[in-house]
């Protein structure tokens, strides 16, 4: 380009260069699940494509509007109930599988969040949604889909002295006792942050990662009898967290608006985090008035505490299996 | 968006449920 004489660069076909580019680049991919499917058949396993730094920037930096239109929370959630879309709403409902039975408050005459009448298992799911994935924490790098981790400190941030809930007070539960001394399992190094959480011998670290697609519940609710002693709020970007996604960026969970509930249920720690993402990165907890997030003012990389919990260990907000907990916004 | 529990529970806790497997609000996560 920098050599060709003027004439010859008017002869360049920029809609022919993209088009054979972009048919390569799809080439490419389709040849690489090819093979990976291959593989897989025959009982190898293939590791994971990750993003690399560049791709992570670029996700990271949206375009300019986006982030500013995003904080105008408000802005982007007009008071709109059912009856101003007319006829169309209920088609609506339907194509999105909504139950608007299971509202307790029918019919929808508000745009606020409706209640949920379903019933409640035992030990319930906080919210609708699919799962990415579950089950035991084996070391600080904690699965977010099969293969792709995150780190636990990160994800939490450092730990703090909390002071540890009282005796629960929710009817028909069985209350949450406070956590006995704390003794390290014997195959985990000692000052590990997962042995700083787990706090009772026999006991193992647990997680479960509830995706919520466009178009689920977007409310979630605490699944069980719990005491929340304290609130870290982690501003961040609004990157999707899609499976594709978290198959894609490691410790995608680390770079997005995130709340973190921490406190004690029957067994021990206990936490429940709710993760932002594109246009729903407003969180709302509705027994945290000062918390705001999504909000211009804050700095990326930084964290703001809140504790919940009184003087002499005691205090904190108890909740209930079920309860409303909080919200995501759109903006 | 996403929420994540992490939580402690004793080691005969396990899931009802597999990655991937969609659920809904109210429906059972493990037991004891």
């Amino acid at each position: 380009v920098h050599t060709a004489p003027a004439r010859a660069l008017l002869l360049l076909r920029p809609l022919r260069i993209l088009l054979v580019a972009g048919g390569s680049y799809l080439g490419y991919r389709q040849y690489e699940s090819y093979r990976e499917r291959q593989l897989e058949k025959r009982g190898l396993e293939v590791a994971p494509r990750l993003a690399g730094h560049w791709e992570v920037g670029a996700f990271l930096s949206p375009p300019p509007p986006t982030p500013h239109v995003t904080e105008l929370g408000p802005a982007a959630s007009p008071d709109s109930t059912l009856t101003h879309f007319g006829p169309g709403a209920k088609r609506g409902l339907f194509l999105g599988s909504c139950m608007v039975y299971e509202s307790e408050s029918a019919p929808l005459g508000s745009a606020d969040f409706q209640g949920l009448a379903a019933p409640l298992c035992p030990e319930v799911s906080p919210a609708d949604g699919r799962i990415l994935s579950c089950g035991p924490v084996r070391d600080c790098e904690v699965e977010q889909v099969k293969g792709v981790t995150y780190s636990l400190e990160s994800f939490l941030g450092p730990r703090t002295a909390q002071p540890l809930a009282p005796a629960g007070g929710c009817p028909g539960g069985r209350g949450v006792s406070p956590p006995g001394l704390s003794a390290p399992p014997a195959a985990e190094p000692a000052g590990s942050f997962r042995n700083q959480l787990v706090t009772r011998d026999g006991n193992e670290l647990y997680q479960c990662v509830i995706y919520l697609a466009p178009g689920d519940y977007h409310c979630f609710h605490s699944p069980t009898d719990w005491t929340v002693a304290h609130r870290r709020h982690f501003p961040g970007s609004l990157m999707s967290v899609s499976p594709g996604m978290a198959r894609w960026i490691k410790e995608l969970f680390c770079h997005n608006e995130r709340v973190v509930l921490s406190g004690a249920w029957q067994h021990g720690f206990f936490s429940l985090t709710a993760v932002g993402a594109t246009n729903v990165g407003s969180i709302r907890i509705y027994f945290d008035r000062d918390l705001h997030t999504n909000s211009p003012r804050h700095c990326q990389g930084s964290y703001n505490d809140l504790s919940f919990a009184g003087g002499a260990g005691r205090g904190g907000v108890t909740l209930c299996k079920g309860d409303h907990l909080g919200e995501f916004d759109l903006g | 968006s996403t929420v994540v529990l992490i939580f402690e529970a004793p080691r005969h806790f396990s899931f009802q449920l597999q990655a991937g497997q969609r659920i809904r609000f109210g429906e059972a996560l493990g037991s004891l």
